[in-house]
């Protein structure tokens, strides 16, 4: 839905702090993307249909430490942090709820920074593949970062058999984000 | 004066994505 808020001023503010901060964002991701071996080596059409299909997915896994469930706020990359309430008046209500959700489960696996890089890398690949020209690379470039994103996992915790498969069961909770909240309409301001 | 555009986030990563590839082709 279009943001309605009273504070006419406050929302507009928001917005242009969230615009300011999620292109940037997204860049970020090409440019991860860019760096996971073997992502270069697919086609130049299948990196572009696998960013545009998992970009989205990838920012909700880095958003997930700027939600804080405890205190229900949202702090935006720029550093402001909102309150749930306030948010919610920008329309974004559904949106924001799973993401706590989201962040509060992800969160609680307590992954590492090169963990959490890793599984970004293959949530990327694990993407909607409806456009790929050479499924066979994008598979076998996935099961390549599962492995070593397991073999990192098993070797930090060997006595934690679950976290691993927990994890996995992230991907179809990102799915399901994405489908839900992905092509909601969002105003952007662009000088 | 700024120029406020509708689309769908979908369409906005979309959009950032085609114009990073066409600048490093």
């Amino acid at each position: 839905a279009c943001p309605v808020s009273g504070a006419e001023r406050t929302s507009q503010e928001i917005w242009e702090s969230f615009s300011q901060c999620f292109t940037p964002a997204v860049k970020e991701v090409v440019e991860f993307a860019k760096g996971i071996p073997g992502f270069q080596e697919l086609s130049q059409q299948d990196q572009v249909m696998l960013l545009k299909s998992g970009t989205f997915q990838v920012l909700m896994v880095r958003f997930c430490t700027l939600f804080n469930a405890e205190e229900r706020t949202v702090t935006f990359l720029n550093g402001q942090t909102y309150p749930l309430s306030t948010l919610r008046a920008l329309g974004m209500s559904s949106l924001l709820d799973a993401m706590f959700e989201f962040s509060e489960k992800l969160g609680s696996l307590g992954l590492e920074p090169d963990e959490m890089a890793l599984f970004m890398a293959v949530v990327l690949v694990s993407a909607d593949r409806s456009g790929i020209s050479d499924m066979r690379a994008v598979e076998q470039l996935q099961e390549g970062l599962i492995r070593a994103l397991r073999s990192l996992i098993t070797r930090r915790r060997p006595d934690d058999t679950t976290l691993f498969s927990k994890l996995l069961l992230r991907l179809p909770d990102l799915r399901t984000l994405n489908n839900l909240h992905s092509d909601k309409l969002l105003a952007f301001r662009i000088d | 004066p700024k120029t406020h555009r509708v689309m769908t986030l979908a369409d906005h990563i979309s959009h950032i994505i085609t114009q990073d590839f066409a600048r490093n082709k």
